[in-house]
């Protein structure tokens, strides 16, 4: 465990706390794609099955079982609780497109033929697009409210934590995963346009909106 | 070769 992997790691649970407070405390999930956290709750579902199979550490343990908890919170929240408030019409982003190639890829390329091996690539693969829906409603509305843009702002944070991580790993530990690395490196840039948006308004004090 | 149960990051 190096510093980038744990400093990821809790901006990976910032961005999760920070998203199902910001409903919870507004009691509105306004401007929040449904569908980008329910394939969120998949992903963590297909890679968290090794908690039945292995145990790795307490550290291990927990986070996963506090990612999948508060994931179905949220979809709960939204789907169930304020699904008045859901803006389901904004919401169109069609995940088929996204779940059925991902699907593919994994069986295809995965570093081992077994079931559970290929659940932990296609979660991989599912996470690296997993934003696109709540980017395309974004774009499709024009504007965030700028506590969406910081829960962006650690998820994509996490991913780009994990790239040094990988990168440190291969240099002191010789340890590698092309799937994961791959994958990371598309999920990370798929944040970039975001990123330079929320550098150059949200931290100036401007609120998050594209132009028409 | 890091495969099946047992990964240890996130």
């Amino acid at each position: 465990m190096n510093i980038f992997r744990l400093t990821g790691d809790l901006s990976h649970l910032a961005a999760i706390i920070i998203l199902l407070l910001k409903i919870w405390k507004s009691r509105s999930c306004a401007g929040i794609s449904g569908k980008s956290q329910i394939l969120f709750a998949m992903v963590f579902t297909t890679r968290y099955l090794d908690l039945l199979t292995a145990y790795i550490s307490l550290y291990n343990t927990s986070m996963k079982i506090i990612y999948i908890g508060c994931s179905y919170a949220t979809v709960y929240l939204i789907y169930a609780k304020f699904k008045a408030t859901y803006d389901g019409n904004h919401d169109t982003f069609r995940v088929e497109f996204l779940v059925v190639p991902v699907g593919g890829l994994s069986f295809l390329v995965n570093h081992d033929f077994s079931p559970l091996e290929i659940l932990w690539t296609f979660s991989i693969y599912l996470e690296a697009v997993a934003i696109l829906p709540q980017l395309f409603m974004i774009s499709k509305t024009g504007e965030a409210e700028t506590i969406t843009t910081h829960y962006l702002f650690f998820l994509g944070l996490y991913r780009a934590l994990y790239l040094i991580n990988w990168v440190w790993r291969f240099y002191f530990e010789g340890f590698f995963d092309m799937i994961a690395i791959v994958a990371g490196v598309v999920q990370t840039i798929l944040y970039c346009d975001f990123f330079y948006l929320y550098v150059t308004k949200v931290l100036k004090g401007k609120k998050l909106s594209l132009p028409a | 070769e890091r495969v099946s149960s047992g990964k240890d990051e996130l």
